[in-house]
């Protein structure tokens, strides 16, 4: 309100400027910069409360049961066209740049305060984070994320929003991304992907006739694997007396943007896909088709005590770069060298001894970044 | 950004078994590093 007065009076100054004779064209000047900035404040404040208007009314619609459905619009289509990545990379140019000690704690803060971050849980103080992007990767204190230590349970390797999850059965399974659209699991894992995607019946046709079976592009991937994992490959893992499951977390804004590992596992591979950077809220799921298909991600892939397990980390505009701590020399969010989208992904073997990286439950296996 | 994980997990085998995976989270809930996300019994 006092910069509301303090504007008035400008405004006041400058048409008694005018009426005495018309010299307050400097003052006038002075009048533009606060006042674009309380027009963009305006305007930012705007799109933040329909924002939460927009979550609100999704959360309220989910509590009554009512599913949101696929409806591609016009913003989406337009979202095509523009320069998503370098908009990304812009976005982690600037939050990486050092901001005043003093006015550290106030932005941070801010920012918690839009995004409901909790500050208490923070590592290190708030003027220690040089940048915003240094503040938005932060570790926690010691003892802020227990692990739930029971062998049979798996636990989330992020803090989220539970978006989706269930059992995939048949080969060709879909994770339904929205009521209305779904995306294939090895579009999203890559089709180069070990992923047992044998039905239980199917199953136990291919062992009778096993020389059919050898054609198949699943017994083909696990094939390959067990070649260059040897000492990891057990065929009774891959038994289909297992199911396959999914889950989809979604990373707000404020959410801690750090991921662990859900199970004690070995990881084998890791696959790049260069993909788009599109938003993932809420709203992008229902109007962008084959969001997560298309989007840049990170799959890691291996082994644990009951099977197959990966991980697909995807980026969107805001958050575009995926760290590993596994693999500390790998980059993403880089500069697209080729045009063509369906590129295949670039693949690392994490086994050159057979075995893989080992993870125990709860470590640290990666991070989102700003841009 | 979003994780989807994909994972194997145990199924039931008989009327009687116990080792069946099964998700302790509803949607849209929240979650935390480290929370369980579901679990099965031994046999």
């Amino acid at each position: 309100s006092s910069f509301i007065r303090k504007l008035r009076g400008q405004a006041v100054a400058q048409a008694q400027a005018s009426f005495n004779g018309g010299s307050g064209s400097s003052k006038g000047d002075s009048f533009l910069v606060p006042g674009a900035t309380v027009a963009t404040l305006l305007m930012l404040g705007a799109l933040h409360a329909r924002r939460m208007y927009d979550d609100k009314k999704v959360e309220e619609e989910r509590g009554k049961g009512i599913e949101s459905e696929f409806q591609p619009d016009l913003k989406a289509t337009f979202l095509r066209f523009l320069p998503l990545r370098s908009m990304s990379r812009c976005w982690g140019y600037l939050t990486s740049v050092e901001i005043p000690v003093w006015l550290r704690p106030y932005i941070y803060r801010a920012w918690a305060r839009a995004f409901h971050s909790n500050l208490e849980e923070a590592a290190s103080p708030l003027d220690e984070y040089a940048s915003l992007r240094d503040f938005f990767i932060r570790t926690l204190k010691e003892g802020c994320r227990p692990i739930d230590s029971d062998p049979h349970c798996l636990v989330s390797p992020v803090d989220g929003t539970i978006l989706r999850f269930g059992e995939l059965k048949g080969p060709g399974a879909m994770i339904e991304q929205v009521k209305g659209f779904s995306y294939s699991v090895s579009s999203l894992l890559g089709a180069s992907s070990f992923l047992p995607m044998v039905a239980e019946g199917q199953m136990e046709e291919d062992e009778e006739e096993p020389e059919k079976t050898s054609v198949s592009k699943s017994k083909k991937s696990w094939w390959r694997i067990s070649l260059a994992s040897p000492k990891v490959w057990d065929p009774v893992l891959s038994r289909p007396m297992r199911g396959l499951f999914y889950c989809v977390i979604y990373l707000k804004p404020g959410d801690y943007h750090r991921i662990h590992s859900p199970v004690d596992w070995k990881i084998l591979i890791r696959r790049h896909f260069s993909g788009n950077l599109f938003p993932v809220n809420e709203r992008a799921t229902r109007t962008i088709r084959n969001l997560y298909v298309e989007n840049e991600r990170v799959v890691l892939e291996g082994l644990w005590q009951e099977g197959f397990m990966a991980i697909a980390a995807v980026g969107a505009t805001n958050i575009g770069s995926i760290e590993l701590v596994i693999e500390p020399k790998f980059r993403t969010n880089l500069q697209r060298k080729r045009l063509a989208h369906s590129e295949p992904p670039e693949e690392r073997l994490y086994d050159p001894e057979g075995v893989g990286i080992m993870l125990r439950k709860g470590d640290e296996v990666g991070a989102f970044n700003m841009g | 950004s979003t994780v989807v994980m994909v994972f194997q997990a145990p199924v039931k085998k008989t009327v009687d078994s116990l080792s069946e995976f099964k998700f302790s989270v509803k949607r849209g809930d929240k979650i935390r590093v480290g929370e369980a996300l579901g679990g099965w019994q031994e046999q």
